[in-house]
């Protein structure tokens, strides 16, 4: 098909059939409608430069430009729809594929990514994020969580209680996010959450991006003395993004809920037949 | 006999920021990862006593440690077997369980044995070279309870994935 669509009855996603990548969410309960654009970038990590000798290292994150570069403009695409869940699957090279899923009766969009082993032949170390770019204006304004609590608003080179000299550009602007992340225009919101704590801005307006993994291969000198670099191979990381657009007004709602239980999952085990009776005593 | 101790004293080093955000030497890293693993083997024992003691059934409880990466001996290796999730949470939990599977067409029955819906999907070609497949079937499980769904194989060949399983695009 030329438009690639996965939907329920609550949410639609639609990807350009060209590049395989998502172009649009909508809330098909809100009647929301937003432009996403999401792909993977990486950052060339700072071996130091002329204006300082800081290596973008274990402790320090200091690319050496402030625009990252794509991992790739298209991904290879495989569609799978079943009754009970809808699946992308798309590949962006040897080192970096995502699935976006939809199952049936969810209200968030499910982006399960997978990174690594980091390619470094080339001498560069990376620093991977997953960007989503909106066309929404947020003023450079977004919040991020403070373990699972306070949600704080940031904004773009600002500290609320001192006077700021940005000298890190980007490093500047990044933020923990230990749960959620969201941007908005006051209509809308646009929130990701995570499955682990991650580092996270929003550079541009309207632009959302968290750091998946990285791989370097100078020692930032801050005390561990090693390159952050895997022996061997490298190491491959996956985890999971979930995504809600809602109105302003219930965002909180389905956020709180779905990070209680993103963050408590459900455990399971099984158990194969032949069970026997049991009692305490 | 169980113990969540290890465990607890393992989470307690990993609240060190070195642990959560990766600032420390290799060996140290690899430290913290073997407290896990060492913390979880008796813990697991735990949680199969509790789930003894709460089912009124004695059984061999296997935990699939690496399902992340789709790979689960108890459930692709098994023909029957149950499924018991435990809902931390202090309401009732939807949620859709996948689980890695060998090709074929499952059963799946809810706590009242009634049939439900379920699905055997193809896992992304990215993650394997061969193909697999996960069985995935919607679970409801009560406020801090949990619920028993069971699974069996009907037969070893799954039509109904093949022929809605789109094959990846030969690359440009």
């Amino acid at each position: 098909s030329r438009v690639l669509v996965i939907e329920n009855k609550y949410i639609r996603a639609t990807f350009d059939s060209d590049t395989g990548l998502l172009r649009k969410i909508e809330n098909l309960e809100q009647n929301i409608s937003l432009p996403v654009r999401q792909g993977f970038f990486w950052y060339n990590a700072s071996a130091g430069d002329e204006e300082s000798p800081q290596a973008s290292g274990a402790y320090i994150f200091r690319p050496s430009h402030r625009k990252p570069l794509p991992v790739s403009h298209w991904a290879q695409v495989t569609l799978v729809k079943t009754n009970l869940v809808q699946e992308v699957h798309q590949n962006f090279s040897a080192w970096c594929s995502q699935v976006i899923r939809l199952y049936e009766g969810q209200r968030h969009l499910e982006l399960e990514w997978t990174v690594g082993p980091i390619p470094v032949k080339d001498d560069w170390g990376k620093e991977v994020i997953s960007r989503f770019n909106t066309p929404m204006r947020t003023r450079g304004q977004f919040f991020t969580d403070s373990n699972g609590r306070e949600i704080l608003k940031r904004r773009d080179d600002f500290r609320p209680t001192w006077t700021l000299n940005q000298t890190e550009p980007v490093a500047g602007n990044y933020y923990p996010v230990n749960t959620r992340i969201y941007i908005t225009d006051g209509h809308m919101q646009l929130t990701v959450l995570t499955d682990r704590s991650q580092g996270g801005s929003s550079l541009l307006d309207g632009s959302l991006e968290l750091m998946v993994h990285r791989r370097l291969l100078v020692d930032d000198e801050r005390g561990v003395a090693e390159p952050l670099l895997e022996t061997d191979t490298g190491d491959k990381v996956r985890g999971r993004h979930l995504v809600i657009l809602s109105s302003v007004s219930d965002a909180a709602a389905r956020h709180r809920l779905l990070a209680e239980q993103e963050v408590l999952a459900p455990q399971v085990v099984l158990a194969h037949g032949g069970s026997s009776p049991y009692h305490s005593q | 006999s169980g113990d969540s101790a290890p465990l607890n004293e393992a989470m307690a080093v990993l609240q060190h920021h070195d642990a959560v955000t990766g600032t420390a030497r290799q060996n140290v890293v690899n430290d913290y990862a073997k407290q896990l693993a060492a913390g979880w083997g008796p813990c697991e024992v735990l949680v199969s006593n509790a789930l003894a003691r709460l089912s009124l059934y004695k059984q061999n409880f296997s935990f699939c440690r690496e399902i992340n990466i789709s790979i689960c001996p108890a459930s692709q290796t098994s023909e029957h077997f149950r499924v018991i999730i435990y809902n931390p949470v202090g309401r009732k939990v939807d949620l859709m369980v996948r689980l890695p599977v060998s090709e074929g067409i499952f059963l799946v029955k809810d706590p009242n044995d009634r049939r439900i819906s379920s699905n055997v999907v193809m896992v992304p070609s990215a993650y394997s070279k061969t193909y697999q497949w996960e069985l995935l079937f919607p679970a409801s499980v009560p406020a801090l309870g949990f619920s028993i769904y069971s699974v069996n194989k009907m037969s070893g060949h799954n039509h109904q994935a093949h022929n809605l399983t789109a094959r990846p695009k030969k690359s440009k």
